[in-house]
């Protein structure tokens, strides 16, 4: 399973529509301070659910979407489909935010709720924890990180 | 599952220890529960001697020793329990150019197994790339994302 | 002292407007009492606007962003008060080069005021440097410090 | 007023009498990750009464001695000494901790306690809050941190 595809609209700094193609292998991506590499990493850990670590970088669901700036209005949307895909099958999974609180999930088009699409991840030996995700910042505070934090990764990948 | 976490346990200290040798060309380090008369409950504690160090308090740890171990724990659990893709945003900030050199050389031993997604600031890690994007805001805050051909492939223009 | 505090407050935010502008090239900056109306009492924020953005919650900037923002505080503190010297440990870490050449320029600037002691593992960061001293552990956990000729200056031999 | 000279010995990773110069304008130390170079950093901070946010290197005064190595002992005693210069006069400013907890500072070598140093550095516009001092991975944090903190850096330099 890997990741094939990422879709944006509204999400963040994407007020348009955005395609991103991954492939096997190392993608690296660059760019100047504050354009929106985060983020891209953001819209993953978003549409499988959210963060692992509770960040400083707004939780609501209103940070998620686009909120304008002087040339454009803010929208009322974000939307983010991944692509995930191995040699047998192909998995598209969508999160969609309104500015009402509302949210939906969908796996393969069918509306569905969050937790059947962490089950599905799961059986692809993709953690509902996320530990498979750095965010910008973590690396230098694992290692003073609590004990049961500690133990939480061990028992995710046990 | 008390067993399975037990075995776990052993199997990422095993793996950590290799992986830690590795990147810090020696030394030694430990995945332990803090109470080992309680391994339901009991925290885990991660320990690493750098090479000639005697460390008590991990939180006197250099900066980029911390990324180091905690990267060395990362590809522990990842060889313990293979993850199809991994994501780092800017893991190598606090890193020297060794340190550097000998993670990106251990994360293209494993990139057969993982797909990897790297932000990064530095030309070092840029090198191991399969492929580029870059990110831009021609528009105030809005992102547009382009490819970037990799030099090694002879022509170097960014595909629009 | 109430009265001083407020003038200290008005004059550091003119300053911090200022830097703000010339390290992000524009934008807008702001820092404010929480509570107008208990000035002794009473927290202090700090507002930041990259040039383009919207940003209602501070915690929403990027990392190089924050880490700009926090330079352009720290140096209308010091020209509010100037100070001897000033001690910083790798603040260029997550900036891009733009951003760190326009900070390293405004260091230059207040560097015949303030003497600089900077670590970093940046090479554009050493190019600015006066003097540059190395660090080594020939015996294992033993620091020994040596300076380093600078290259401009033709012979780059360390003296040991 | 300049740093002019830092000496110390069994501080942190300084077993040897280590003579390190400085001179006005800009000083860069570079070297490889875990070889002492923020331990110079806290080794200024410490012979001025130590840090401004309590991070998590330790606080404890054995954690400011050298703890030994496979080679050499661990030692009692930790002794750094700052020479502050400026055109009319020098500072030495001196910091003495031993394992057995007890520890002394001494002004131009009279034993003296904490609180005289910091009033002879107020006068020279050297805070005791040492808001001059960014330690490793803080200037993330600054802008996220709480507004009575910001507060305090200001009251500082009024
Ligand atoms: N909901 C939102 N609507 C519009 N803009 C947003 C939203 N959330 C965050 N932003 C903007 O996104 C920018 C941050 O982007 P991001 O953190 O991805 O940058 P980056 O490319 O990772 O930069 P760095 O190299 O500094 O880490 C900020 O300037 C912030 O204002
Ligand atoms: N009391 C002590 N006795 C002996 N060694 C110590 C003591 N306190 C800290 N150390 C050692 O000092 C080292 C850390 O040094 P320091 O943080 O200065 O490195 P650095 O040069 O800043 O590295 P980086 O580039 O990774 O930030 C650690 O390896 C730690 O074990
Ligand atoms: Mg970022
Ligand atoms: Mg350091």
């Amino acid at each position: 399973m890997y990741i094939k595809r990422l879709e944006l609209q509204g999400f963040k700094t994407f007020p348009e529509r955005t395609k991103v193609i991954f492939n096997p292998g190392i993608t690296i991506i660059i760019g100047p301070n504050g354009t929106g590499k985060s983020n891209i990493v953001e819209a993953i850990q978003w549409v499988l659910g959210g963060h692992r670590q509770k960040t400083v970088r707004g939780e609501k669901t209103e940070d998620a979407i686009f909120n304008g700036t002087q040339k454009r209005p803010s929208m009322g949307m974000a939307d983010v489909t991944l692509t995930l895909q191995n040699s047998e099958e192909e998995l598209q999974i969508n999160h969609r935010a309104f500015r009402t609180g509302e949210s939906e999930y969908r796996l393969d088009g069918k509306t569905v709720r969050l937790r059947d699409i962490q089950e599905e991840l799961w059986k692809k030996a993709i953690s509902e924890n996320k530990y498979y995700v750095i965010e910008q910042g973590a690396i230098g505070t694992f290692v003073t990180s609590k004990p049961v934090e500690k133990r939480a990764l061990i028992e995710e990948a046990a | 599952s008390r067993q399975r976490f037990l075995s776990a346990m052993a199997e990422v200290n095993t793996y950590f220890k290799e992986l830690f040798v590795t990147l810090f060309k020696g030394g030694t380090a430990d995945v332990r529960l803090l109470d080992e008369n309680d391994p339901l409950e009991s925290g885990v504690e991660v320990l690493a001697q750098p090479p000639g160090k005697k460390v008590g308090n991990m939180g006197l740890l250099s900066g980029g020793e911390k990324s180091l171990t905690s990267l060395a724990f990362l590809f522990a659990l990842f060889r313990y329990k293979p993850t199809p893709f991994c994501i780092l945003d800017e893991v190598d900030a606090a890193l020297d150019e060794a340190n550097l050199i000998r993670f990106l050389d251990l994360m293209k031993t494993i990139k057969s197994d993982t797909q990897f997604i790297i932000i990064t600031h530095n030309y070092r890690t840029m090198e191991v790339a399969d492929y580029i994007y870059g990110t831009t805001m021609e528009e105030p805050n809005v992102t547009r994302v382009f490819s970037m051909k990799m030099e090694k492939k002879a022509e170097a223009e960014p595909v629009a």
